[in-house]
């Protein structure tokens, strides 16, 4: 049955629902609330899965995606690739009230959110620099390259393209990298 | 990755998502999460839906928006979840993704295609939060 203020959030993440049920639960807005559930998961590293710290890419760094939009306004403000802040999701609400765009990506969304106030600090944690190590040890496996050699399924890069006729690699194997643990 | 869709009691509705995307990315990849229509995505008309799992694979189908237009065609949350997946599932079969919906009324739904286990979501409206878990396609 439908029931109004509610808020609805993927995967297990109850005290991040709880962070924006609380502000719903005081009159505040469903974009408060919003911020207020991303940001509690950002704090928690839900699985560490959001926020700094987990997830590093090929060169161990953590970066951060996050977006908000309002269905009331269709406003949206959007930040990818952002380096060295910790505030995705408030950096995200930055850029759709002090800006008309729509999303601002790596080191220029970086300027951005220091320009609106936002500390530069690094994203990474002893867990994601251990995730990196293993990584390295384990050959870089897994990872995203395909058709470029070395062979990606054996061998770390640096990797140069392939030609497509001579040698097609199967991305099959890909599928299995996301799980509850490793996801967008 | 986090994707909330919330509904105040104005009944006005927002949503968001929150990642660092997928563990060890070639430099510079983004998933759908930043995405409009792909990651999450709302209309004050009809309601809102957040997707996660597969960031490269949504983005391709905008799942949020589909759900959100399924919404808008007729479906309830649960089909809209479900149709918009299998815009996903017939061209991707193994993708791992889910989608929860929430429409402007307050009904919710969600589906999800090759998470071991299902896919667990949390609600919570003036009854005790719930924690629920869906079984995938």
């Amino acid at each position: 049955a439908g029931h109004i203020p509610i808020i609805i959030n993927t995967w297990a993440f109850d005290q991040a629902n709880e962070a924006g049920w609380s502000l719903l639960e005081k009159n505040e807005s469903s974009l408060n609330a919003i911020v207020a559930a991303c940001s509690k998961c950002e704090y928690l590293q839900c699985d560490h899965t959001v926020g700094w710290g987990g997830s590093p890419d090929e060169n161990g760094e953590t970066t951060l995606d996050a977006m908000i939009m309002d269905g009331v306004t269709h406003r949206i403000g959007s930040v990818a690739a952002l380096r060295q802040v910790k505030n995705g999701i408030s950096v995200a609400k930055a850029v759709m009230e002090h800006s008309s765009h729509t999303m601002l990506v790596g080191d220029q969304a970086t300027d951005f959110a220091i320009a609106m106030g936002f500390s530069k600090e690094s994203l990474s944690s002893d867990w994601s620099i251990d995730q990196f190590e293993k990584w390295k040890t384990r050959g870089c496996q897994p990872n995203y390259w395909k058709n470029v050699h070395p062979n990606p399924r054996n061998y770390c890069g640096p990797y140069k393209p392939q030609d497509l006729n001579e040698f097609h690699h199967d991305n099959k194997f890909l599928y299995k990298i996301v799980d509850r643990n490793n996801h967008d | 990755t986090i994707g909330a869709v919330a509904i105040d009691r104005q009944g006005r509705i927002a949503s968001g998502t929150s990642t660092n995307g997928m563990n060890h990315k070639i430099p510079g990849r983004v998933g759908d999460s930043p995405i409009p229509g792909a990651g999450s995505y709302v209309d004050q008309d009809v309601g809102g839906a957040a997707a996660t799992g597969d960031g490269d694979i949504i983005m391709r189908f905008l799942s949020s928006y589909q759900a959100v237009e399924n919404l808008r065609n007729g479906m309830d949350p649960i089909q809209a979840a479900n149709a918009a997946l299998g815009r996903i599932i017939r061209k991707y079969p193994k993708a791992q993704v889910g989608i929860v919906v929430l429409d402007i009324h307050g009904n919710y739904g969600a589906a999800c295609l090759n998470i071991d286990g299902g896919f667990p979501f949390i609600v919570r409206s003036w009854a005790e939060q719930s924690k629920h878990l869906v079984k995938c396609v």
